[in-house]
């Protein structure tokens, strides 16, 4: 079974005063195995 | 004489049919370790539909997945329960220490196939702003939607666009950015989407320059995970978010093992599968729950009558997914939740 997530997120070039950290960025890497509750993105 | 002819005949078809099993299954394996030599080499698996996946198409999967269902529904007697469940363990790797229950405390292997961990087992990631993964699984592939057909690959050399994944009516946004109150959703989905999608407002809000300080620009991601058959199947929340709307594609139930995402045509879209669509404090989230042949149940906690897997109808491929609202505010869901569970059959 798969399951596929779609969202929105904030991208480079967001507000002027934090966009380096505001920016969406994943932690993981494709073949990375992962569980529930782990972070997959920031 | 002629009992004797009989049993070299039927001995010889034994072996026969033994033989070429041990073939097939040879081949397999010396298939697997290429694939696997080459991933080592980090050559990524093309997409080559073979006869084997036309040959599945012919199969009657639907029926296949429902009788494995009565099948791991049927009660096992107490005392083989702990077998069984240790020998599933063993061939696909699950982990029986979390398991909440004491083994025999399942009466069926279905049940023990959607059953919950000990608490504590899946601590969530305390940062408030991560997102989390839904499930147990092998990361398959992520990244960011860039053009405006937002395609998604399924494999290198094959991808299939997001709309047609969630829903051929998406979510309309006039300026990209503006957080969107349900209300305010509901009624822009009760307009005729057909003039644009959100997708391409979303990817064009880049170019309409808002206030800078108004409000952050967004992209939009995609993460793809996949569930082994020892996995613990049930799904979790990713976020704090409110879903206002699910939609059950009921398709194929296509197995969707590697192999299968390398041969078969747009098998996530093909597949029976559950959207939920909504928002979280980022813009829109969506997560698609897909089926395959032995988990062609999907049971979601917020809708609990919803049934998937149904007796085989005639399924037309255009047909439009089934739609519920959930009135009037949505559900609000937390990060780590529970909110659905893949059942067997």
């Amino acid at each position: 079974s798969t399951v596929v997530l779609v969202f929105q997120a904030p991208v480079a070039g967001s507000t002027e005063k934090d966009s380096a950290s505001s920016e969406f960025k994943f932690s993981i890497r494709s073949g990375d195995r992962i569980r529930v509750g782990e972070a997959i993105g920031r | 004489h002629r009992a004797h002819r009989n049993f070299f005949m039927v001995s010889g078809a034994t072996m026969a049919t033994i033989l070429m099993l041990g073939i097939l299954h040879a081949r397999r394996l010396y298939e697997d370790r290429k694939l696997k030599v080459m991933k080592e080499k980090g050559i990524e698996p093309e997409f080559s539909p073979d006869a084997k996946a036309a040959f599945l198409k012919l199969l009657p999967l639907r029926s296949i997945s429902r009788f494995w269902g009565l099948f791991t529904g049927v009660e096992i007697p107490t005392w083989l329960r702990p077998i069984v469940y240790r020998a599933w363990a063993r061939a696909f790797h699950s982990d029986l220490e979390e398991a909440a229950l004491p083994l025999d405390g399942y009466k069926s292997l279905q049940e023990f196939f959607g059953r919950t961990l000990k608490d504590g087992s899946r601590p969530i990631d305390p940062d408030p702003h991560c997102l989390v993964s839904p499930v147990d699984g092998t990361v398959l592939k992520f990244g960011e939607l860039r053009e405006s057909a937002a395609m998604i690959d399924q494999v290198k050399g094959f991808s299939y666009s997001a709309t047609s994944l969630l829903g051929a009516s998406p979510f309309l946004l006039e300026d990209g950015c503006k957080d969107v109150t349900d209300m305010e959703y509901h009624e822009a989905r009760s307009k005729d989407s057909g003039k644009r999608s959100w997708w391409r407002i979303s990817f064009a809000s880049p170019k309409v320059r808002l206030p800078k300080t108004a409000c952050p620009i967004r992209g939009v991601f995609y993460c793809v995970i996949y569930l082994k058959p020892g996995d613990y199947h049930r799904v979790h929340s990713p976020v704090d978010w409110h879903v206002f709307l699910r939609r059950h594609f009921a398709g194929h139930l296509f197995p969707v093992n590697e192999r299968a995402t390398q041969t078969i045509r747009n098998l996530h879209i093909e597949n029976e599968r559950v959207v939920l669509e909504g928002q979280w404090d980022e813009g829109f989230m969506s997560m698609a729950i897909i089926g395959a042949t032995n988990v062609g149940s999907i049971k979601l906690f917020i809708e609990p009558e919803l049934m998937t897997n149904r007796p085989k109808r005639k399924l037309l491929q255009t047909e439009p997914p089934e739609e519920r609202r959930y009135e009037p505010r949505g559900m609000k869901l937390k990060k780590g939740d529970e909110v659905a569970v893949f059942n067997m059959g």
